[in-house]
């Protein structure tokens, strides 16, 4: 199957 | 002291319109240059930008910058008390503004409304400026169809690009499907398809976020598609003379 990745695994904390 | 006059009020209800159901609280920051907005999905999976620049609007004033934050949800409440075809003027007097005002002008009335506002602690993520190995232009009325047609089959969305254009694909339960859009350098720009693939890309993204931010095909004709291997993708509709608003997307990736 495919897992969701969320946003934080590629933008860093601003 | 801020004030930022749209001339055609029916553009902000659209924006607003595509991110409702995507963001619930964000925070509108306002400074010398324009407006913008970043605020994630509650599942982190999402992230809309919107951008306008001030000379894009009938009038702006912003003297020192501020953060306004808001809740769509009451915003919309108030967005619908206007006409489609009103000037919708934002305004707020102090440094440390509670509450935004709001005009609605249209040749027979005026309406005025006060928002309140809430502070929000919303954390910002920093998106770096990306150079994507694909970059895909094509009508957004197409994407929108293609997205809302192969989601009816399966929850995920494989695009795949390459020299030859971009393919939409989908492998459910109950079958599979696959979409290829060709390149078309068509006199009229509304329905050109570009495809700019240094690198060809193969992503899978969950279509639902797609069907929600796709309202904002009512913004712009043409849709851009930025994508790189691994990365999230870029959804962009450009709104003509004031900036753009954006979905980025975290991809599903095969475990």
């Amino acid at each position: 199957g495919y897992m969701q990745t969320i946003l934080q695994g590629y933008f860093s904390q601003a | 002291m801020f004030e930022a006059k749209f001339e055609d009020g029916g553009l902000f209800k659209k924006i607003v319109e595509a991110i409702k159901e995507l963001v619930k609280n964000v925070n509108l920051e306002a400074n010398g240059t324009g407006i913008s907005l970043q605020a994630m999905d509650t599942s982190h999976v999402a992230l809309v930008a919107l951008q306008l620049n001030e000379k894009g609007f009938k009038k702006y004033r912003c003297e020192k910058s501020l953060t306004m934050g808001l809740s769509i949800e009451n915003l919309q409440k108030i967005l619908k008390c206007s006409g489609n075809d009103d000037q919708i003027t934002l305004r707020t007097q102090d440094e440390e503004p509670t509450t935004l005002s709001f005009t609605f002008e249209s040749k027979n009335r005026i309406s005025e409304f006060q928002l309140n506002l809430m502070s929000l602690d919303q954390e910002q993520l920093g998106v770096p400026d990306t150079e994507y190995s694909s970059v895909v232009r094509m009508p957004s009325n197409e994407f929108t169809k293609i997205c809302r047609e192969l989601g009816n089959i399966n929850e995920a969305i494989g695009i795949e690009t390459s020299k030859e254009g971009i393919k939409f694909y989908v492998k459910g339960d109950i079958g599979e499907g696959q979409v290829s859009v060709k390149i078309n350098d068509t006199e009229k720009p509304e329905e050109r398809v570009e495809c700019e693939v240094d690198e060809p890309v193969n992503l899978s993204f969950a279509v639902r976020y797609f069907n929600l931010f796709n309202k904002a095909s009512a913004l712009s004709s043409q849709v851009i598609l930025s994508m790189s291997q691994d990365q999230p993708l870029v959804i962009e509709y450009i709104i003509e003379e004031m900036g753009s608003l954006k979905l980025y997307l975290a991809p599903k990736i095969n475990d």
